[in-house]
């Protein structure tokens, strides 16, 4: 599955 | 956590800061949306619940708690506080138009289907958009208060340098994030015309004036 690839951004 | 995202973050933070600091030394939200300060609002809420259930940095919890808060003041401040001196009948562009495309962009384009993720797809849609409400009362009324174009330009600056840090992060993470980039470009973009005017007028001492 995909990573939350930008969630860590804001 | 990389240059171009931090410059990026603290100008988006200026922005707000920018924005509360005309309605209050002004005592009036005079030339700004309510519709584009709503979907703001709109975007964090959506965006941000992961608040409760996923935990990044103190960084990033501060500063999501600080645009949820922010938002919601300055939708506090146009609606009570400074309600006479917001003019709805300039403030036209129709929300509904924004809001529809981008729920059906959501349901297309999401990287899982839950509604967390769709919640946060939507709000990236969303994001690109929200300023248009303001764009086109600025068309309308053909001028703006100089403290309002630095508002704008720190909030454009703010997803402009997003870009650089999505290049940056492709190469030193292998991290990419289509729907964010894609919603991010076309978010830039959106600022060109305005970002054409405000270098070659406002930061040249001259008011912001469009042609007629």
């Amino acid at each position: 599955e995909k990573p939350r690839s930008a969630h860590d951004e804001l | 956590m990389n240059i171009f995202r931090l410059l990026g973050d603290l100008s988006h933070l200026a922005s707000i800061l920018i924005l509360l600091q005309k309605i209050q030394s002004t005592r009036s939200c005079r030339g700004i949306s309510f519709k584009t300060q709503a979907l703001y609002a709109t975007v964090f809420i959506t965006r941000y619940l992961d608040l409760f259930y996923d935990w990044v940095s103190l960084y990033n919890f501060v500063m999501k708690i600080f645009f949820i808060a922010s938002s919601c003041y300055v939708l506090y401040l146009m609606k009570y506080k400074y309600r006479p001196t917001h003019d709805p009948s300039i403030d036209t562009f129709r929300v509904e138009y924004l809001l529809g495309p981008c729920a059906v962009l959501a349901l297309l384009f999401h990287y899982r289907f839950t509604l967390p993720e769709l919640l946060w797809s939507f709000s990236i849609f969303l994001e690109s958009v929200a300023i248009l409400p303001q764009l086109f009362m600025l068309q309308r009324t053909g001028e703006a208060e100089t403290i309002t174009t630095h508002y704008l330009a720190a909030l454009g600056a703010y997803r402009a340098l997003y870009i650089p840090n999505w290049i940056y992060r492709w190469f030193t993470e292998d991290m990419v994030d289509p729907i964010a980039v894609t919603a991010g470009i076309v978010q830039t973009a959106l600022y060109l015309d305005f970002f054409y005017v405000y270098f070659t007028k406002v930061l040249q001492g001259q008011k912001f004036e469009l042609p007629a």
